[in-house]
């Protein structure tokens, strides 16, 4: 039997149950049916662990629809701070980076730091560095932003009095986990 | 949050976590993804596992390192370490989420306590599977 096998997520959280969108629905099925395809080919072609979830959540990170990379969500100050990690069984060896704005994919920068460097966590403008020194391009944080996340931390502020639009997606994305 | 886990050809584990946060969190608050062992491992040993949820329980916790913990010190299999985990471990302290995990024999789980989780996975040679809500 094939052992070889690739999981994904993109996040857990409530349903929204009073206005699920069906179109929504399948554009997160679409997006999460795309990228566990790609991760499939990765380890059929002999690819590694490694690289497949390198790839696997570089992807996620591309799609807006889930919050990572394009489409994070926004801080109490309208930023955006992102986080990665990654992690080879093979050795224990881990790489990741926090608080950064300006790196297209943190998941590439967490795996520079595995592969490039003696540390394990870089933060913020250090991490950045380390990132642009290691061939990874600085991008505008602005990048990252997209209509319906701004308008969630507006919902949060202004204590959830707006009203979710039709096309919610279906887990409730102001009070989704992580 | 976004993650993956995998297991490849030659035996070998991985995983990944990337997240932009909480919408309206305090600059400067990290939550698990970015830390080893909470939001994110993978020990060739045993499992490799990545986390979604209330960061700050999966912190305290070490979410991801227990799940292999509790494999390889306490004997338990993928499904019951990580059921633990998620539904016994992380609901006591208020916590609410859920995981991927796959072990070195490539077996999947990928339990959660909240209503749904975002997710996916494919065997080599098989048709994919995709889930948000709970089955």
């Amino acid at each position: 039997m094939e052992k070889a096998v690739i999981a994904i997520h993109g996040g857990a959280g409530a349903i929204t149950r009073a206005s699920m969108s069906a179109e929504r629905e399948q554009a997160y099925i679409a997006a999460l049916s795309e990228i566990i395809t790609q991760g499939q080919a990765l380890l059929a072609a002999g690819g590694s662990a490694l690289d497949a979830v390198t790839e696997a959540v570089r992807l996620l990170e591309e799609c807006p629809l889930f919050n990572a990379g394009v489409g994070s969500v926004f801080t109490h100050q309208g930023t955006h701070e992102l986080d990665a990690c990654i992690m080879d069984g093979r050795s224990l060896d881990a790489g990741a980076v926090a608080g950064v704005s300006r790196i297209r994919n943190p998941i590439l920068a967490a795996r520079a730091v595995l592969e490039s460097s003696p540390h394990v966590l870089l933060i913020g403008e250090g991490a950045e560095t380390f990132a642009f020194e290691n061939a990874l391009d600085a991008v505008n944080p602005a990048l990252f932003s997209t209509p319906e996340r701004w308008a969630q931390l507006q919902q949060v502020r202004d204590g959830e009095a707006l009203l979710l639009d039709h096309d919610a997606p279906p887990l409730d994305e102001r009070h989704k986990m992580g | 949050t976004v993650g993956a886990v995998a297991l490849d050809r030659a035996g070998n584990l991985a995983a990944a976590t990337s997240t932009g946060g909480m919408t309206n969190k305090r600059v400067g608050r990290v939550g698990d993804s970015p830390i080893p062992g909470a939001g994110c491992y993978a020990n060739n040993a045993n499992v490799a596992v990545s986390c979604t949820g209330t960061g700050e329980v999966f912190m305290r916790t070490l979410a991801a390192y227990d799940i292999a913990a509790l494999m390889e010190y306490a004997g338990l299999s993928l499904q019951q370490a990580t059921e633990r985990v998620v539904m016994e471990k992380i609901p006591v302290l208020g916590g609410s989420g859920g995981l991927i995990a796959v072990d070195n024999e490539g077996n999947l789980a990928m339990p959660f306590n909240s209503e749904g989780m975002y997710r996916a996975f494919a065997r080599v040679g098989d048709a994919p599977t995709v889930g948000i809500y709970r089955e």
